[in-house]
C-alpha cells in the first residue's frame, strides 16, 4: 500500500481541506483506513481524504478530555507552517469526539522505525534526522514555543525521508512575560535537568531532549533506561551529563554534538541555531538517504501483517496483539562493521515510545514511562510576572525558515485580497467552517482584532438564536400544560 | 438537546478565540523579528 502511495504521489502535500469537505460530516469526507497508534489523548487513525485522494492522519479525541490541552494542540499546529513540523488541516466535532486531521507520515515515527527493523540509526542517518529536526526545533524557538516531549517517538518521517516534528500535546507557549516555565512535563528520560527540578526552563530543554534523542537513535535507548524512571529523575540532575556507552563507536564529531545539546547549565547550551551550524549537523547527508530505511521498515511491517493475517486465519482467536514485536533480551551489535549500528531489543525500545502508544504493546513499562504533567500551566502563568526573558533563539545567523517565511508572506498576501472582498460581506463576521482554523493565517492584524472583538457579542447572538429556537419549540408544549391546568382549577 | 447545542458553540467559540488570540501573538513575534 505505502509503496504503491510513494510512486504515485510522491512531493505532492495537502494544503488545506476544502471549504466544502470542512462543512460535511467527516466520514463523509475521509475514509478511515487503518489504526496507526494510540495516544493519552485519543486514537490516531491513517485516512483518505476522498475528494483528492491524499492520505491524511486523524487524531480522534473525546471532547470530555481536557479541552484546554486540545485546543493548545490545535493551536499549536495550526500556527506553525514549516515543512519540518507535522501539519495541522482542520478539525471536526463528531459526537463526542474532536477529529483533528494532521499531514500523514508514511516513515512513522524515528523510535517505530528502530524498533520495526530491529536496527538502530547509523551515524550518517542520525545526522540527516537531526538536521531536520534542528531546522523543526529553530522555527519552533523562534515562535517562542516549547515542544517539551522531544523523542525518536515524536519525530516523524515522511516518504521522502524528511523528519517532522510530532504531537503537540504537552508543547508550551513563552509569552513575552513569560519566559521560563516550571511546569515539570515530558518523558522522564529524555528530560532536561532544569525541568527535573522545576527552577525554570525555555526552549534549550527540547536540544537537551535533542542530546537524549540522539543518543537513543545510536544505541536504540536513552541513558538511564535500564533504571526505574523515578531514579533517573533523581540522577539526571546530579550525575554529570551522559555519554555514549561505548564513546568508541562513534566518530568526535558526533559526540561532540551531543555533549554540546547535553550541558547541564541551561544558559552554556547551544541553541538549535547554534546547533545547525555544527560540523556534525553541516556535513549531513540529504533527505534521500533515509529512504532505504524507510522502505525498509515498510516491508518488514507489511510482512508482519501479512503473516499476523495468515496467523488470525489459521487459529482465529488466537490473540496476536505481543507477538509481532517481541524480541528477546539485550542490545547486540549489529556486524556492520564501523558504522556502529546496534540491534535494539525490540520490546524496550517500543516500551520507551512513550505517550504515543503502539496497539500491540502492553507492556508496564509504557505506562510508567508516558510523558509527565505535574503542574499545571495556570500556575506558571501566575508566577510568570517575576521572570527574566531570556531570548536565546533571535541571535545571527539568520534562520533558514524566514525564506519559508517570506514565501508566506506573499501567499498570505493573495488571500487577504480575498479576505478583504469577503469584508463587504454580511455573512464576514461569522464563525469559520468548523476546523477551518487555517483561514485566520490569511487575514490581517486588524481583521484578526475585529474578529476578536466582536466574537462575545456574536457568540451571545447565536446563543440567544438557539435559546430562541428551542422556546419556540418548547412553546406549544408549555402552552398545552397552562391550558390543561387551567381546566383543572376551573374543575 | 439544548445543553448540547450550547455546549457545542461555546467550545467551537473557544477553538476559534484560541486560534484568533494565537494567530494575532505569531504575528507579533514576526514583526518583532522583522524589526
Amino acid at each position: 500500500m505505502e509503496k504503491v502511495q510513494m510512486r504515485h504521489n510522491p512531493r505532492r502535500q495537502l494544503k488545506k481541506l476544502s471549504e466544502d469537505s470542512l462543512t460535511k460530516q467527516p466520514e463523509e469526507v475521509f475514509d478511515v483506513l487503518e489504526k496507526l497508534g494510540e495516544g493519552s489523548y485519543g486514537c490516531v487513525f491513517k485516512a483518505n481524504y476522498k475528494e483528492t485522494g491524499e492520505i491524511v492522519a486523524i487524531k480522534q479525541v473525546p471532547v470530555e478530555s481536557d479541552l484546554q490541552e486540545i485546543i493548545k494542540e490545535i493551536s499549536i499546529m495550526q500556527q506553525c507552517h514549516s515543512p519540518h513540523v507535522v501539519r495541522y488541516y482542520g478539525s471536526y466535532f463528531k459526537n463526542s469526539d474532536l477529529w483533528i486531521v494532521m499531514e500523514y507520515c508514511g516513515g512513522g515515527s524515528v523510535s517505530d522505525i528502530i524498533r520495526i527493523r530491529n536496527k538502530t540509526l547509523t551515524e550518517e542517518e542520525i545526522a540527516t534526522v537531526l538536521q531536520s529536526t534542528l531546522k523543526g526545533l529553530e522555527y519552533l524557538h523562534f515562535m517562542r514555543k516549547i515542544h517539551r516531549d522531544i523523542k525518536a517517538g515524536n519525530i516523524l518521517l515522511n516518504n521522502e525521508g524528511q523528519a517532522k516534528l510530532a504531537d503537540f500535546g504537552v508543547a508550551g507557549q513563552l509569552t513575552d512575560t513569560m519566559a521560563k516555565r516550571n511546569t515539570v512535563i515530558g518523558t522522564p528520560f529524555w528530560m532536561a535537568p532544569e525541568v527535573i527540578q522545576e527552577i525554570g526552563y525555555n526552549c534549550v530543554a527540547d536540544l537537551w531532549s535533542l542530546g537524549i534523542t540522539a543518543i537513543e537513535m545510536a544505541e536504540g535507548k536513552p541513558p538511564y533506561a535500564d533504571i526505574h524512571p523515578m531514579r533517573a529523575i533523581f540522577m539526571i540532575p546530579t550525575n554529570p551529563p551522559p555519554t555514549f556507552r561505548n564513546p568508541d563507536l562513534w566518530s568526535a564529531n558526533f559526540q561532540d554534538f551531543v555533549s554540546q545539546c547535553l550541558v547541564k547549565n541551561p544558559e552554556n547550551r547551544a541553541t538549535a541555531t547554534q546547533l545547525l551550524q555544527h560540523p556534525f549537523i553541516k556535513s549531513a547527508k540529504p533527505n534521500s538517504i533515509l529512504r532505504v530505511l524507510i522502505q525498509d521498515a515498510m516491508e518488514i511491517k507489511l510482512k508482519r501483517q501479512e503473516e499476523a493475517e495468515q496467523r488470525e486465519q489459521d487459529v482465529e482467536d488466537d490473540d496476536n496483539s505481543d507477538e509481532d514485536e517481541v524480541d528477546g533480551g539485550t542490545m547486540v551489535r549489529a556486524s556492520t562493521g564501523d558504522s556502529g549500528t546496534i540491534r535494539a531489543a525490540g520490546s524496550l525500545a517500543s516500551s520507551l515510545s512513550g505517550t504515543m502508544i503502539e496497539h500491540e504493546d502492553t507492556g508496564t513499562m509504557q505506562i510508567q514511562l508516558g510523558t509527565m504533567v505535574i503542574n499545571s500551566d495556570d500556575e506558571d502563568e501566575e508566577e510568570a510576572g517575576t521572570m527574566k526573558r531570556r531570548d536565546e533563539t533571535m541571535q545571527p545567523p539568520k534562520p533558514s525558515f524566514l525564506e519559508y517565511f517570506e514565501q508566506k508572506e506573499k501567499e498570505a498576501n493573495n488571500h487577504n485580497d480575498g479576505g478583504r472582498r469577503g469584508e463587504n460581506n454580511a455573512d464576514n463576521r461569522k464563525l469559520p467552517p468548523e476546523g477551518d482554523l487555517e483561514v485566520v493565517s490569511t487575514w490581517s492584524v486588524e481583521e484578526l482584532q475585529m474578529r476578536l472583538t466582536s466574537l462575545d457579542p456574536q457568540m451571545e447572538q447565536e446563543i440567544e438564536e438557539i435559546r430562541q429556537r428551542y422556546q419556540a419549540k418548547r412553546q406549544p408544549i408549555l402552552d398545552a400544560i397552562e391550558a390543561k391546568k387551567r381546566l383543572q382549577q376551573n374543575f | 438537546l439544548f445543553m448540547k447545542e450550547l455546549e457545542h458553540i461555546v467550545k467551537s467559540y473557544e477553538v476559534y478565540r484560541q486560534a484568533l488570540l494565537s494567530e494575532v501573538e505569531a504575528r507579533k513575534q514576526r514583526q518583532q523579528w522583522y524589526a
